[in-house]
């Protein structure tokens, strides 16, 4: 069984390579990660 | 020959279980291609118009032969059988072992399950389905933080570019095929297929069509100022519209009136990724969760969110293992998922729970009435691609129902981070 979720949130017009400022959006995992329920996925 | 009856040596051998998926598969696959030949026939004599209007036409995907085997075999009547076959009362010694069994195999962490004296679990589909102990899932103490809403293996992550959504291997799948389009006209959610249900505040538990969907479809997202309709967030480059205002008109979300409307903007067209703004930037990301057998198969919310409505899709049952992601390109929009769709404060935000053939069926805690891999349901979707085709209009693939409020004013069902949304289940 599979999740996905699909969002919108604020982002970097510049884009996230060249570095996003602290009120866009940020993954906080990688993929393959095993992840908890509760653990963050990203922030803003 | 009576000597020879008498006197022969009967030996009994067990059929491998991979001829009998064999010989299903080829079972399957002479009754496709029968009843594929006999349409084509029918449409080379132009008798479609005459003809007995045709069921929901089943999606034959391109890959390998591990997959072209795979869509021979009756999925969905498998995973059915697999929840029958666990629903199956184990007995009552026999269950420790088994389920101690079951975790040491799957990588089950049994001093986190709510229950401690396994006995309790009369079945499989029970322990699959477990609860786990308060506090064993800590969540972010960050309010702007999204959290992973169940145990599994995070796939694949990223931001959406151009409409598509990257599945593993570099292989991509579009955002309307997942999530649906548009919003099926009212008579295509006639019946009890379409049918959707109040949350647990409707305590009548009676369900409601929502007739006026179209019109209460206003003002879904509000970028740049200006408000946009959720076919605009999810639609292509091609029918993007540039609306100051969400409208009867505008919402209409048949063909016809969407070319109309596009005929009337056409000067204002433009893709859905130009309705981010250049001061109030926003932009669309996914992520894909994967739960593996010995997980916990309960979701939760990933944040504060309010649910408007759900799309059912009835579709297939494949296996959503890594491989086949890898393998099969959209398999996520082949397979039977419900979508759940709704805003949080930064805008759209939806939630899509997909089903595999080993754990076909999706609960959803607030919504009574919906069946996921149910035979009853699959007739419904067929007899609604059989309407749809009468009436010359293309069946949408899936069946939409929205949440009223508490207050029965305000609409959608509200939930908070962490709070249980529902989960899969065996077969």
């Amino acid at each position: 069984s599979t999740v996905v979720l699909v969002f919108e949130a604020p982002a970097d017009r510049r884009g996230e390579s060249q570095g996003a400022t602290a009120s866009t959006w940020q993954w906080c995992v990688e993929k393959g990660q095993r992840v908890k329920m509760g653990q963050a996925l990203g922030r803003i | 020959l009576g000597e020879a009856l008498h006197s022969s040596k009967i030996q009994w051998y067990q059929i491998p279980v991979g001829l009998g998926i064999g010989f299903l598969g080829l079972i399957q696959f002479y009754k496709i291609s029968t009843r594929e030949q006999e349409r084509q026939k029918e449409l080379q004599d132009g008798q479609r118009e005459t003809a007995q209007p045709q069921a929901r036409l089943r999606v034959r995907p391109e890959g390998p032969w591990q997959v072209q085997v795979m869509s021979t075999l009756p999925l969905k009547a498998i995973s059915r059988l697999w929840g029958r076959f666990n629903e199956l009362t184990i007995p009552y010694y026999l269950r420790v072992p088994g389920f101690r069994l079951y975790s040491f195999i799957f990588g089950v962490n049994l001093d986190e399950v709510s229950e401690p004296d396994l006995h309790v679990y009369p079945n499989l589909a029970a322990f699959f389905y477990r609860t786990l102990k308060p506090g064993a899932r800590p969540l972010d103490p960050d309010p702007n933080a999204l959290l992973s809403p169940s145990d599994g293996k995070v796939l694949q992550f990223g931001r959406i570019e151009g409409g598509d959504i990257e599945q593993v291997k570099g292989m991509t799948y579009s955002i309307d095929a997942l999530l649906g389009k548009n919003t099926p006209t009212a008579s295509t959610r006639s019946g009890s297929w379409g049918r959707g249900s109040d949350d647990g505040c409707a305590q009548r538990g009676e369900s409601r069509v929502n007739e006026a969907i179209i019109q209460q479809e206003a003002e879904f997202a509000k970028v740049n100022g200006i408000s946009y309709t959720l076919p605009d967030l999810l639609s292509g480059p091609s029918n993007a519209r540039d609306l100051p205002a969400a409208t009867d008109e505008s919402t209409e979300a048949s063909p016809r009136a969407e070319s109309e409307v596009r005929a009337d903007l056409a000067l204002g067209e433009k893709p859905w990724y130009d309705l981010l703004s250049a001061d109030k930037t926003t932009a669309l990301y996914y992520a894909v969760v994967y739960l593996a057998p010995g997980d916990y198969h309960r979701f939760h919310s990933p944040t504060n969110w309010v649910v408007e409505r759900r799309r059912h899709f009835a579709g297939e049952l494949y296996s959503v293992s890594p491989y086949l992601q890898r393998t099969l390109p959209g398999l996520f929009t082949l397979n039977e998922r419900v979508v759940l769709l709704g805003r949080w404060r930064h805008g759209f935000f939806s939630y899509t729970p997909v089903g595999a053939t080993n754990v076909g069926s999706i609960k959803i805690n607030f919504d009574r009435e919906l069946r996921t891999n149910s035979l009853t349901t699959d007739t419904a979707a067929d007899q609604a691609a059989e309407e749809a085709a009468r009436r010359g209009e293309p069946y949408l693939g899936f069946a939409e129902a929205t949440y009223a409020g508490a207050s029965g004013v305000l609409h959608g069902h509200a939930l908070r981070r962490g709070d249980e949304m529902g989960g899969f289940q065996l077969g």
